[in-house]
């Protein structure tokens, strides 16, 4: 695993998320759930907690877009790159985008959100990429199950080396 | 059936690499090869693109390095800005 290089991750554990808009590929729960998922990935094996805001600007701010969209990393159209987010800062740190001109699902039918966003809430919170293949962090999408989802070591050591484990 | 297809597609290979390199390898190019000894800054980041990947370092675009630029991927570069 690596961490972005002079960047702690957050200095609050208590993180709030925000969902701007939704993909059209799919009902809006399994997008909500989709996301409520991918934090939970992460909030099990540290102290983070993440709880959803509606009307005031969070941390995470979550939105679909596509080509240009208000940063410097305009999409590409359908495939090539799915998605990106920006590390844990105020302002744009933390947000995370997904490429509406993907076909977005809660199954294998396309790019499976939860695992999309799990992957990309892992830059919101401080780490970069893994060279690691069989980890959540390396760079390429690869289908999971998302039942059988297990956070794997790698990105278990690189998040409890910014935020410590959970203590249960 | 075509006798040089390969060239082509080598052709195509390599700009979609140097494309991929400058998006996700900050590769700085100014279109010209280095005539330098050495690697020049393209097989350079092949190699850094082929180490950081997992995959065989040989600064060359085999189907192994092909393949797996072609997968769909987060849009997050993988060097140091």
């Amino acid at each position: 695993f690596s961490t972005f290089p002079g960047n702690r991750g957050w200095s609050k554990r208590e993180l709030t998320y925000r969902i701007i808009n939704y993909t059209p590929d799919m009902p809006r729960s399994e997008v909500d759930h989709a996301i409520q998922r991918a934090f939970r990935v992460w909030s099990d094996v540290t102290p983070l907690t993440f709880t959803r805001v509606y009307d005031v600007t969070s941390d995470i701010e979550i939105s679909f877009a596509a080509q240009v969209h208000n940063d410097f990393y305009p999409f590409d159209g359908p495939h090539g790159t799915l998605a990106h987010a920006f590390a844990p800062s105020s302002g744009i740190g933390g947000d995370a985008h997904f490429d509406e001109d993907e076909t977005w699902t809660s199954g294998s039918n396309g790019y499976n959100l939860f695992i999309v966003a799990a992957h990309e809430f892992g830059h919101s919170l401080g780490l970069l990429h893994s060279n690691d293949p069989s980890a959540l962090m390396y760079p390429t999408y690869h289908y999971t199950e998302p039942s059988e989802f297990r956070l794997p070591e790698d990105d278990v050591n690189g998040i409890q080396s910014l935020y410590g484990a959970r203590i249960t | 059936f075509p006798a040089k297809a390969p060239e082509a597609n080598k052709e195509t290979d390599a700009k979609f690499a140097e494309e991929y390199l400058k998006k996700y390898y900050n590769l700085q190019t100014n279109g010209r090869q280095s005539r330098k000894k050495g690697d020049g800054p393209l097989i350079t980041k092949i190699k850094e693109m082929q180490q950081f990947l997992g995959l065989k370092v040989t600064g060359i675009l085999d189907s192994d390095t092909m393949e797996v630029m072609h997968q769909p991927r987060c849009g997050f570069v993988d060097a140091g800005e």
